[in-house]
């Protein structure tokens, strides 16, 4: 699965 | 949140500030490129359509309203005020901005992590702001007597940029799946970009005179 922990960042 | 991605958000924030700083106490606007004020709204407005969506942190949250919300104030300002409008380096300022749109939403259209409209327009919005400061640039070295104010909000934008960078080394790491080659890449575009500038930011720094870019 795709991780989304770069969605955190601005 | 790493001390490096802080650092880079508040290196962005500050340079925000700046900005605003200089638009509002001296009433000017002369050096600052529209056509880059106008990209960044549209990379933020595409970027954070999750603003309301996903919810990530209050941080994250508060820092999104920040910039959507200085974005375009910045813009109205350089548009509609009736004293900093005059001040904009309108003739100077052509770069075609539009030419810039459209090949980073075909990019983004073709090259993505995953097909769905937000994701798509993340995408665009990280393709976008690597050449959203070419306008900035192009009008930086077409201006002879730029101000202070000018460079150091140019400065401040390529150091969020270049501590961004060691944010994702830092992150890669000491996360475990931390791989995001579409930002990398965009990013490091961007802070490519920034190399001329910062060449001569630092020889004028040296030499202690006023930065000027070569034509």
């Amino acid at each position: 699965i795709q991780s989304d922990s770069i969605k955190d960042e601005l | 949140m790493n001390i490096l991605r802080l650092a880079g958000d508040m290196t962005h924030l500050i340079s925000v500030i700046v900005l605003l700083l200089k638009i509002h106490s001296i009433k000017s606007c002369a050096g600052i490129s529209l056509k880059t004020q106008e990209l960044y709204a549209l990379v933020f407005v595409s970027r954070y359509l999750n603003i309301f969506t996903d919810f990530i942190s209050l941080y994250n949250t508060i820092m999104k309203l920040i910039f959507l919300g200085t974005s375009f104030s910045i813009v109205w300002y350089m548009r509609y005020h009736k004293i900093v409008r005059r001040s904009y380096d309108k003739d100077q300022d052509t770069f075609r901005h539009y030419f810039l749109v459209l090949p980073c939403l075909i990019l983004a259209l073709l090259i993505n992590e995953r097909f769905t409209f937000k994701e798509i327009m993340w995408t665009f919005s990280l393709y976008l702001e690597a050449v959203a400061i070419l306008p900035q640039l192009v009008l930086l070295q077409r201006t002879k007597n730029t101000d202070n104010l000018t460079v150091q909000y140019i400065f401040l934008l390529g150091a969020y940029r270049a501590l961004y960078i060691l944010n994702w080394i830092y992150r890669y790491f000491t996360e475990p799946d931390y791989l995001h080659w579409i930002t990398w890449i965009s990013g490091l575009v961007q802070t490519i970009l920034y190399g001329d500038f910062f060449y001569y930011y630092f020889l004028s720094w040296k030499n202690n005179v006023k930065l000027q870019l070569p034509a």
